[in-house]
């Protein structure tokens, strides 16, 4: 779930899709890589000061990924963060081949799970190259503004580094439109564009040739950000308000799109 | 203009506030911080490739204030920034005293203007404790959610190790609500929260002891969000909507708390 732009949706998409994935039989695994550590108050649990995190699997040799897992709901569990990991940032380049630690820790654990959904930081550092480097495929929540454009171009010559060093198999699948205003023109311009972008690259070998704008858009909904001041998802909060259902359904098109479970 | 957080409104209200402000008859000097250059395309402005920008203020001893200043409108300058400021956060640290380069080299050109505003990236790394060793007040822009209550604390805590440091005389005076819901419960909850918070310290020695919510909170309003699309501020675009309204009133009463012009 990466966007280097803050505030567009991340953590609200992979907590809520990653309990409506574990909703339909997954068994799925969150990972939170955000200093922030704002998926744990989705999930309405913290790990204890003693607890290791995704801080400890980055920069603990010993410890394992195993050691770190929570279990937040059925078949959805999590891997959380914590403040220090933003030293992280800066200790991890002293490592060799930094970017591949989190591949490495979570290869013994990866059979366990149909989805494992990654919660990127609002950058384009190592948290988020470790990210990369693991996963197969990349979903890029934002919000229908104009100034989002302005970003999506950075964030793909980053994935397109990422292929060409660490992790030949990325692709960028899939455009969550967050916080959506379906009445405004802005909205459906902006949509426009981004389907333009997309459309125009279908025949070139680029990571994201067959990326599509996932459907529907997450409408904005508020009781999408009340539901962490409760450390619930918003299927726990409120499971038929708009919120729930769009989720709901992005989780249906993705399970379509993946053959599965 | 301070949050770490992304997204909140710190370069909208940065372009709007400057906007207002020069309306009303003050010189206004804005600053861009951030690498992403938001703040050009709310003033329809570029620098050409060869202009220097804030990232040769800080990184090219020779650079003066003045080789960066362009006039935006009457009365509001602006020095704008480019993406390699990014690399500024990691080649900043190899100089002495780098916390006050932006201080030392806008001295000059200081009483030029009558306000300052600098607008901050969502990080509290070497561009952002710049911009707080010059300045005299911090604006806080966020939105009343739950998850924006969580990194005041982080904020706070980097202004007073400020006032520790380089500027002893940095205050936080006002929380800057932005895309403001008032129709939800879970925005006068926050809001509650916050003012509670800054209730409680009212007596105590520390920066933010005088720090208010700013009236009125600035409503969400997609005109707010396209008027960057044809680089206008709200003023240009549609000066009669909820947006600049509240931007106006906003403006006036910190011209108020200050004074003047
Ligand atoms: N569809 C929505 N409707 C209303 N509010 C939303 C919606 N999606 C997210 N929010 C709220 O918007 C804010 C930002 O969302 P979120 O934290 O998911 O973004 P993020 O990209 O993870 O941010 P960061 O870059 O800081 O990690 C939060 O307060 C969240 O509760
Ligand atoms: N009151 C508002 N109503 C509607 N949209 C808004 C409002 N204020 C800001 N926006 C939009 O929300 C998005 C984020 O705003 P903005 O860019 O000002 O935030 P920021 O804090 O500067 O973000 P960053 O941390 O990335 O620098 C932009 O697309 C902007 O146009
Ligand atoms: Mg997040
Ligand atoms: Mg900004």
């Amino acid at each position: 779930m990466l966007n280097q732009k803050g505030g567009v949706g991340k953590t609200t998409s992979t907590a809520n899709l990653g309990a409506a994935l574990a909703d339909s039989g997954c068994r799925v695994l969150l990972i939170d890589l955000d200093p922030q550590g704002h998926l744990t108050l989705h999930l309405g649990l913290a790990p204890g000061p003693d607890d290791p995190t995704a801080y400890d699997l980055l920069l603990d040799p010993q410890c394992q990924a195993r050691d770190t897992i929570m279990k937040a709901r059925d078949r959805l569990d999590a891997i959380f963060s914590e403040v220090d990991l933003a030293i992280a940032e800066s200790e991890l380049p002293a490592v060799q081949d930094r970017q591949r630690i989190l591949q490495r820790k979570t290869e013994s654990i990866r059979d366990q799970y149909d989805v494992i959904i990654i919660d990127c930081p609002p950058s384009l550092g190592q948290l988020t190259l470790n990210a990369l480097a693991m996963a197969d495929e990349v979903i890029v929540p934002m919000q229908a503004h104009f100034l989002a454009l302005q970003g999506v171009g950075r964030l793909l010559e980053t994935v397109e580094l990422i292929t060409q060093s660490v992790n030949a198999q990325l692709r960028v699948t899939g455009i969550l439109l967050c916080m959506y205003e379906s009445q405004t023109t802005l909205a459906r311009e902006v949509v426009t564009d981004i389907n333009e972008y997309f459309e125009a690259v279908r025949d070139q070998a680029v990571p994201w040739n067959q990326c599509h704008v996932l459907q529907p858009p997450i409408r904005r909904n508020i009781k999408l950000a009340e539901a962490p001041s409760f450390g619930q998802t918003i299927f726990d909060y409120a499971p038929q308000c708009n919120g729930a259902r769009d989720y709901r359904a992005v989780a249906d098109q993705l399970l379509k799109a993946w053959g599965g479970p």
